[in-house]
């Protein structure tokens, strides 16, 4: 099972993960 | 002279020729394995794919995974499932497990009351636990599901109804109310870890999208083999508006995962056993708002 997120924001939003990264729920992905 | 030249030569022979042979084998193997794993499925591969009974393992798989299972055997079978797949029994609500009717109960097992804590500080947080496939802008009508491997935006979120942006030809650029861009990230959820989703932002969903479709494996190695993967599978999407615009929410359904549930739409129902091309919408209104780690909704087997 998979989880897509797909969302608008801003060009300065920004990813605090990597890719193959393991997170938990509630674990930041990403702001602006 | 002759005779121990010979014992000699014969003892080099059946020694090191079996395992040179070996060693070719192995390199050999793994250069197929290596060339095999980057190669992207053939059209023909992806029908022969589909064309197998899937949904009907995942409905009998289900079928059997909601059975009760007698007290004294629930250690035992739940036990060999949390050893194989790694789950981590003390963040479980009820480490007791007895208390678990099926092993569909187990595999939707809740979590202990603040196990886990949300990032207040970040605008978007991680709606499960699993393993972050891929993420990034999206600049095209084609989005990565792993690198490299793309799916089409349009087809996997269906025909722009929900908002007034029709006349801009670009399907993305219909997306973004705003100079913004558009953003991806995907995360798999591997058969040990907590299998219930909640919401990623504060945000508010405002229409339903229902997509029949095939019950493919979503594992690492069948996203980096088939293109397209997540326009062919069962998923409900889920799109609505947060602060800075456009998002949506989808989960994708697999072979052993075919049910989704969630717990704001009780009109959802997955996994039926005619599969359909169609999408089912709903509007959900303006009525429906979810905080950051919100509960959304739960995959269950089968």
């Amino acid at each position: 099972s998979t989880i897509v997120l797909v969302f608008e924001a801003p060009v300065n939003f920004q990813f605090t993960i990597l890719p193959g990264d393991r997170v938990q729920m509630g674990q930041g992905l990403g702001r602006v | 002279e002759r005779t121990s030249d010979r014992f000699e030569w014969k003892g080099i022979l059946t020694r090191f020729v079996p395992v040179g042979i070996c060693l070719i084998a192995v390199m050999q193997w793994r250069s197929y394995r290596k060339k095999s794993s980057e190669r992207l499925a053939n059209k023909w591969e992806i029908d022969c794919y589909c064309m197998l009974p899937l949904r009907t393992v995942s409905r009998w798989w289900g079928w059997l995974a909601d059975k009760e299972i007698p007290e004294f055997l629930r250690p035992v079978v739940y036990g060999l499932y949390a050893n194989t797949f790694g789950v981590k029994l003390s963040e479980a609500l009820h480490e007791d497990l007895r208390s678990y009717p099926s092993l569909a109960d187990f595999f939707a097992r809740p979590l202990k009351s603040g196990i886990r804590q949300v990032d207040h500080e970040s605008d978007l947080v991680s709606p499960c636990d699993g393993t972050v496939l891929h993420f990034g802008t999206v600049h095209t009508g084609e989005i990565e599901q792993v690198k490299g491997v793309t799916y089409s935006l349009e087809k996997f979120l269906g025909e722009n109804t929900w908002n007034n942006n029709n006349n801009v030809k670009d399907y993305r650029t219909s997306l973004l109310h705003n100079a913004h861009t558009l953003y991806q990230c995907v995360i798999y959820l591997a058969p040990g870890d907590y299998h219930r989703f909640h919401s990623a932002a504060n945000w508010k969903p405002t229409h339903r999208r229902h997509f029949h479709g095939e019950l493919l494996s979503v594992s690492p190695r069948i996203a980096k083999w088939v293109p397209g993967l997540f326009c062919l599978n069962e998923r409900a999407v889920y799109l609505g508006s947060w602060d800075h615009g456009f998002f949506s929410y989808t989960a994708v359904g697999a072979t052993n995962v075919g049910t989704v549930k969630v717990y704001c739409d009780k009109t959802l129902h997955t996994n039926h056993p005619k599969k359909s091309d169609r999408c089912k919408d709903l509007c959900l209104g303006n009525g429906t708002y979810f905080k950051k780690g919100d509960p959304f909704g739960e995959f269950r087997m089968g």
